[in-house]
């Protein structure tokens, strides 16, 4: 089972063309194992995008220095994954009960 | 179906039992019909809501295109609930299906739903195979014959928008083509997405204008104010090409094409904080509010026929 301990989702904000020009950039990038979550679309529309850990501090420092400021969406994706699998098996526990 | 549990996610053979139990109680509102088979085996089941009549009308939804977007599908369970608890209590409702079918279909691609209750919750594309590559399966929503292939579509088979080798060579395509064709009598084709929270109507392919795009339009602010009255959830609306971005081979389009109308994508909630994995207390608040859009949208339907 893939598992995503550690991996964030970034937003990032286009603010102009040239800022927008590199999130098209980055979505052709292979090499940081990119999910786009939220494709680019246009300045001021939200990019987000999960980065696994392993590539976290570079992407980072990519945004950082073409001057691309983001933020952290979801801090520890598998963090949130194990809470909706707890919840699935307690709801599942739920139900059998009333059964 | 009482006691289901609307507030928690469930898992395939969960939903399938789900269908069942519901035709079961409501024999006279609603059966299932399997339109085709997924690529990996599994059923592609249709929910038919009807009160007689032969080849009514209809209105189809469909849930789950893109399998990680979950509040889709189980957002699909609890519209099928609400459509048996409504008819015959909501006015509105009520004259719809005096006159017109609804068909829904929860999963559409359940190959990739699975996958994701087993393997990788973030997938969602099909499984299928693709030949030559290492890569694993086709953007559903790529795969229909409206420009197929054209920007906006990758023909790279690990690409997340892959296309697929030609329009409609995905079985779990080309079976809701099969049936709306021989069908003949669909009005309105509403696909469901998350999550960013938008209201969109053909128009993904190109800028031209659709046809009836005032009218589509004004029906899109009509929906969104309804959705938005319950609990201020704002949705953006437009054509998919100016709201979105450029995509070809989407279901709208083709549908559109085909003569129906009243084409709209929905992408339900949320906009920044959970994304995919929107907690299951979400799952009534979000599936109420989109239901309030689609009533919109299947009310006008009845009310202008064409």
């Amino acid at each position: 089972k893939k598992t995503f301990e550690g991996h964030q989702v970034l937003r990032i904000i286009p603010k102009d063309d040239a800022q927008l020009s590199l999130m098209k950039n980055l979505e052709d990038m292979n090499e940081f194992e990119l999910d786009f979550w939220r494709g680019v679309t246009g300045v001021s529309m939200p990019v987000d995008v999960r980065v696994p850990i392993h590539n976290l501090e570079s992407v980072k420092m990519y945004l950082e220095a073409q001057n691309t400021e983001y933020s952290v969406m979801i801090k520890d994706l598998q963090v949130l994954l194990d809470r909706e699998q707890e919840e699935m098996k307690s709801a599942a526990r739920a139900s059998q009960h009333r059964n | 179906t009482d006691s289901f549990d609307y507030s928690s996610y469930h898992t395939l053979s969960e939903i399938y039992s789900f269908q069942d139990m519901l035709v079961a109680e409501n024999p006279n509102l609603v059966s299932k019909i399997v339109i085709g088979q997924s690529y990996e085996g599994r059923p592609l089941n249709v929910l038919k809501f009807s009160t007689g009549g032969t080849n009514r009308p209809a209105i189809w939804i469909d849930n789950g295109i893109h399998s990680r977007e979950w509040i889709t599908q189980a957002s699909g369970i609890w519209f099928a609930k609400k459509i048996v608890t409504d008819y015959g209590t909501d006015p509105t409702l009520t004259a719809i299906l005096d006159n017109m079918d609804i068909f829904l279909e929860m999963v559409i691609n359940p190959d990739g739903f699975y996958y994701t209750h087993t393997t990788n919750r973030l997938w969602r594309k099909t499984r299928k195979p693709n030949p030559g590559s290492s890569c694993i399966g086709v953007d559903l929503n790529r795969n229909w014959d409206a420009d197929f292939g054209g920007p906006g579509a990758s023909s790279y088979p690990c690409s997340i928008t892959y296309s697929g080798p030609s329009a409609h060579s995905e079985s779990e395509v080309k079976s809701i083509v099969d049936f709306v064709k021989s069908h003949g009598n669909i009005k309105a084709f509403l696909s469901v997405h998350s999550y960013s929270q938008l209201l969109l109507y053909p128009y993904g392919y190109t800028m031209t204008p659709a046809e009836d795009q005032a009218e589509l339009d004004s029906l899109a602010l009509k929906a969104v104010t309804d959705l938005a009255s319950l609990y201020g959830t704002t949705y953006t609306y437009g054509s998919f090409f100016d709201a979105l971005y450029q995509g070809s081979g989407t279901s709208i389009d083709w549908a559109y094409n085909q003569g129906i109308k009243y084409a709209y994508t929905l992408e339900q909630r949320d906009t920044g904080t959970y994304g995919f994995l929107l907690p299951a207390n979400q799952i009534i608040p979000t599936a109420t509010e989109t239901w309030l859009a689609l009533m919109a949208i299947m009310d006008h339907t009845y009310q202008n026929p064409y």
